[in-house]
């Protein structure tokens, strides 16, 4: 899988 | 920031205060699934551990401190502070077939194998269907207040506007994060046969009510 993303979304 | 993530944000704010409120003001929880409402509870807290390891802006910090205070409140009002009107019999779905799934399939399908990511993956599934609790109850009693409905239609309609968000953030940044828009669809379909509901019946002044 594809790294993690910051999570700016709630 | 976009216009559809921003009304989402706000939709889902005013389905939480719609149903604080109405607890609060009615002093009664009946008709309210206390199980989906641990479950929302059980999402906010698994997704914002991110509050205690990362500041993205003071928006995201108030509103994820907001969403997972209120969560808490919702949950202390009905099985604490209103009990006596908890309506347990209605509420009778076995979340375990939610959780437990939902819990295996954040550990096999994640960005990152890490204890924060897995939890943030969890909570995406689980918010997804958290609601299948309310809509099992609604199905059971055949009925919901009209109140009810409007933070039902809130809350579905806080994930529509994210799929708006999340094809506005593909065309013009090129952001794109699967789990969460999978999840997002599925959301959105279970609400759509409440949507219905709400358009032809709520909306033309009838109480929301499901043939025998």
């Amino acid at each position: 899988d594809d790294d993690a993303v910051p999570k700016d979304e709630l | 920031m976009n216009v559809f993530r921003l009304t989402g944000d706000l939709s889902h704010l005013a389905a939480i205060i719609i149903l604080l409120l109405k607890i609060w003001k009615s002093r009664s929880c009946a008709g309210i699934s206390g199980k989906s409402q641990i479950l929302f509870a059980l999402v906010f807290t698994t997704r914002y551990l991110d509050l205690l390891t990362s500041f993205i802006s003071l928006y995201n910090t108030s509103m994820k401190i907001i969403y997972v205070g209120c969560a808490y409140a919702t949950v202390y009002l009905i099985y604490a502070k209103f009990r006596a009107t908890y309506d347990g019999n209605h509420d009778t779905f076995r979340v375990e077939f939610l959780v437990v799934p939902v819990g295996g399939l954040a550990f096999l399908v994640n960005h990152d194998f890490s204890p924060l990511e897995i939890l943030w993956t969890f909570s995406i599934y689980l918010e997804s269907v958290a609601i299948l609790p309310q809509l099992f109850m609604i199905s059971k009693t055949g009925e919901a207040e009209t109140i009810t409905t409007h933070y039902l239609f809130c809350l579905g309609v806080y994930r529509a506007l994210y799929l708006f968000n999340w094809i506005w953030r593909f065309y013009f940044e090129g952001f794109f994060d699967m789990i969460a828009i999978v999840a997002g669809v599925v959301q959105t379909i279970l609400y759509c046969d409440f949507f219905y509901l709400y358009i032809t019946k709520v909306l033309k002044g009838k109480k929301l009510s499901l043939p025998a």
